[in-house]
């Protein structure tokens, strides 16, 4: 059989019980420096599992309870409760467990009107969340084509081995340090889970770029927008300025 | 038509690659980078400015939260100048205003908003000097070299969160690009370089481009 379809062979639906583990330390993950009130509930869970080196990838499916927000100093407008579809695939090794990829968006349950012209930025929208769409197992060519790590089956045999000692390079590199074991495990989490982004990226670029590891890979996308970047261009253009004439009308 | 290709690095007009380190304060960086440029244009020295009385002293925008180049340029005005870099060291964080009319080494007489035409953008850059520009950041945080050209989707211009300076333009293998000189430090992307398509409005590069004007 084709590889993908033995893949999915060697793929079965996981029972209830074996997924909570898995699904909780995806959820502690998702929910990491999260003050109590703000923190997402577990909802639905449902996956697959398939054999993984010395141990299993989790591929799982699951409903986020977010909290409302209607604290000015943690959301900048008031947010109700919210449900998010989220994907998560979970490397479940000699009893560690490792996040390597997360993909969470609202459970769209509004129904668009039928014909209504899509604005530029709908549809980009759209089409961003249907790239995005939480990771199914039927993966499409792309993404198969381009995440070689997580597609090999099985998995090589010490997979989360061959991804700490590129994070172990990664952390001389750029000299990193961490306070604890705790924060060092998370930031490779964040690091692997941000190797598969960065695929993303490069499957989609249609130039000549490259992406893949920066000084800027262990910081989740949140952090990285947060500290390095500047949301207040998209809100308004400030001063209005005077149009400068064309070079050619000088 | 603008010469084929152009690049202010060769002629001098470009100070070294800064690093606004863990702040959001790239729109500072992106307008001392042009009015460099607008200074070297005019008065033939390349001066190294101050970000930091920028974020200081321009009380409109918001230092490390963010802030407009268009606003900074009114900052600049209104102070009665920029200090140099020397004078006036970047800490990537926001202290007391503690700026001096009396060290201030370059001023400025106004500013003005560019075309939003790419053609007519690359006419004004090789005439004029860098220019000051906002985009998208789509993919940028894993960036490692070549021309970017992300899906429009994906890098759409509605959703501008970084501001950059334009330093030339060229093809590469056919490719046109836009060399932008980023805020990040040497130790990311091409020795501190972004390039990016150019002739497809690519996330946005074409839509708050701005200079400050020397008399």
């Amino acid at each position: 059989a084709p590889p993908r379809q033995a893949a999915d062979a060697q793929a079965r639906e996981a029972a209830y019980p074996e997924l909570l583990g898995p699904a909780r330390f995806a959820l502690e993950m998702y929910n990491r420096g999260r003050a109590a009130g703000r923190r997402a509930a577990l909802g639905a869970v449902r996956g697959r599992v398939r054999r993984a080196g010395h141990g299993s990838l989790f591929s799982l499916k699951a409903t986020l309870e977010e909290p409302p927000c209607n604290d000015p100093t943690v959301c900048q407008l008031p947010v109700s409760k919210k449900t998010l579809l989220c994907s998560f695939e979970v490397l479940d090794e000699l009893g560690k467990h490792m996040l390597l990829r997360r993909d969470c968006g609202p459970v769209d349950t509004k129904v668009t009107g039928a014909g209504k012209p899509k604005s530029d930025f709908t549809r980009g929208s759209a089409l961003i969340s249907s790239l995005f769409q939480p990771y199914s197992d039927d993966r499409n060519e792309t993404l198969s084509s381009v995440l070689p790590l997580l597609n090999k089956d099985p998995l090589p045999q010490d997979f989360s081995v061959k991804m700490a000692s590129v994070f172990k390079e990664f952390v001389t590199t750029y000299n990193r340090t961490y306070e604890t074991k705790e924060e060092a495990e998370w930031r490779m989490s964040v690091f692997s889970n941000n190797m598969v982004r960065a695929q993303k990226i490069q499957a989609l670029d249609r130039g000549t770029a490259q992406y893949g590891i920066t000084k800027f890979s262990d910081l989740t996308e949140e952090e990285f927008r947060t500290i390095y970047l500047n949301p207040l261009l998209r809100e308004n253009r400030g001063k209005k300025m005077r149009l400068a004439k064309s070079i050619s009308d000088h | 038509a603008p010469p084929p290709e152009w690049d202010w690095r060769s002629k001098g007009a470009v100070t070294k690659v800064k690093d606004q380190g863990m702040c959001g304060s790239c729109w500072a960086f992106s307008v001392t980078g042009n009015v460099e440029g607008q200074w070297f244009l005019k008065e033939g020295t390349l001066l190294s400015l101050s970000e930091q009385e920028l974020l200081d002293c321009d009380k409109v925008d918001k230092a490390c939260l963010g802030g407009l180049p268009s606003n900074a340029y009114s900052a600049i005005m209104t102070l009665g100048g920029l200090e140099t870099e020397d004078d006036y060291s970047y800490q990537g964080h926001l202290q007391a205003c503690s700026f001096s009319a009396k060290k201030a080494r370059v001023y400025i007489n106004d500013s003005m908003e560019l075309s939003q035409n790419e053609q007519k953008l690359a006419a004004w850059l090789a005439k004029k000097g860098p220019i000051s520009v906002a985009i998208n950041a789509f993919g940028m945080q894993f960036y490692r070299h070549g021309i970017s050209h992300p899906l429009r989707p994906l890098c759409s211009p509605w959703l501008i969160d970084h501001a950059v300076l334009l330093v030339g333009y060229g093809n590469r293998s056919g490719i046109p690009f836009w060399a932008i000189k980023n805020s990040w430090g040497t130790d990311w992307g091409e020795e501190g370089y972004y390039y990016l398509h150019r002739g497809s409005g690519a996330c946005g590069v074409n839509t708050m481009a701005s200079s400050a004007v020397v008399n």
